[in-house]
């Protein structure tokens, strides 16, 4: 078979782009991804989001930029929502409320190629993109058309999860794709009424599934119903709530 | 838009088909198929299970069959797994371990159409189908293309996953697939230490929804830690625990 070599566009931001992943979907790519943003921005970075869930996009919720209307201020490109300064697109603002986005292979790689590569990301340090569950056509498409930094790869510590996050890996190092590293969510929970700790999902197979491949294991991110709660409502966990959680971000 | 009139193929099966399915991922779709399925092969239907989550197979795993080889006895038609009298079929069953299915739209087409309509389904009497998240190329195919009975929804009680909720409703109403009801899947944890019930991901949410569309509300799960322990050890949890989760299914 020869070598498909694929032409990789550059993202029009000034300094790295870093995709969140996970071939599992509800283990918090959104959350961890929206939330790693505002992390980086803290520490005094341009940083920015988009929201590749196609399907799915859950970014504008989480960050409460439901009614933001996308205009294009030169026929061609487009401009991104902006909150608390950072940058943000998604499919989501362009099928508002329970509007499906019922689209085969080609329509989700024309809307990748927009979202991506037309957005006026403008002087943007690092792009981080919450990519869809699953390995079709826009996983292929990101790592084929788009010269990004790297991936992250969010598991959640059962075994079902990590079954898919060891597919996850053994597909971008196929495509040749830097990993740089995982990250395990919902790793425990606290009762809040005797302080009991629980490992709802199991306990430890992130960092062991990691190690397995030779993966860095960046870190444990706690489960904390605030985290569900506030996302909810469009605020931003980690400007809001110091402690345990906030730190792991 | 001239309405495209699609033949709708009869699925190989004596019964009723039913799809599972959610907009968002991690909800418990393939839990839920599984331990439906188990469960209406207790009161003494001919029951089997369809895994169509093609990139993130995990019904293998839940029954514990990963180690199934399929074969076709014709050339033509593909024989099922079989685990106490449910018969079981999966992409998953050709593509073992860490092997990522990495296909694009067509290819994902072609897979749906082989498992769902050359499978020796034989005389079972209800099949259950694990649909993936997203509202792409199966979920497509399979309002097109099969002849389904109708649709059973998952959700989490939390508003990011109703959000998706809504969306995939009004999708299936759109492509006119009956939609049989909503299930609340995790809608509470009770801590084993002190007994406090807690609505770690929110509360009341699918009940409203559902009702607001005029669907039935099926009912609520809660979210038990063993439920998650034997799904990872492949065995089944209806067939093993009783109490208020096995009731509920
Ligand atoms: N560490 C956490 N603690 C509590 N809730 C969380 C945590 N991470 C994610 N969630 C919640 O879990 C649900 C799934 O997360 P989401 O980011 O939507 O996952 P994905 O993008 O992988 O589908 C959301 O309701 C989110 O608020
Ligand atoms: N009611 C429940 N209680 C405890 N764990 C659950 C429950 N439902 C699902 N799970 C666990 O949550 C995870 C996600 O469920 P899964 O069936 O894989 O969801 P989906 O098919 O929607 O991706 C699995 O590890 C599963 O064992
Ligand atoms: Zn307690």
């Amino acid at each position: 078979r020869k070598r498909e070599i694929f032409k990789k566009n550059k993202i029009p931001i000034r300094g790295k782009s870093i995709a969140i992943y996970s071939t599992k979907g509800g283990v918090g790519k959104s959350t961890v991804a929206v939330n790693l943003a505002y992390s980086i921005k803290k520490i005094g970075f341009n940083t920015a989001v988009l929201d590749l869930d196609i399907h799915g996009p859950s970014v504008p919720r989480i960050t409460g930029t439901q009614d933001y209307e996308p205009y294009s201020p030169d026929g061609k490109n487009i401009s991104p929502a902006e909150k608390f300064g950072v940058k943000i697109m998604s499919i989501g603002y362009m099928a508002k409320g329970d509007t499906p986005v019922i689209w085969r292979g080609p329509m989700v790689m024309k809307a990748f190629r927009t979202l991506t590569f037309s957005t006026l990301w403008a002087d943007t340090d690092v792009l981080v993109m919450d990519l869809p569950p699953g390995s079709g056509d826009v996983q292929l498409s990101l790592a084929q058309e788009a010269d990004i930094s790297g991936m992250v790869m969010i598991t959640t510590p059962q075994e079902l999860a990590l079954e898919d996050l060891r597919r996850g890996i053994s597909m971008f190092k196929k495509l040749s794709v830097p990993i740089l590293g995982v990250i395990e969510n919902m790793s425990y929970f606290t009762c809040d009424s005797c302080g009991k700790r629980h490992y709802i999902f199991g306990k430890g197979g992130g960092r062991d599934v990691a190690k397995s491949y030779g993966i860095d294991f960046i870190g444990e991110i706690p489960f904390d119903p605030d985290l569900m709660k506030m996302s909810d409502e469009g605020r931003i966990y980690v400007l809001e709530k110091d402690g345990e959680v906030s730190e792991s971000f």
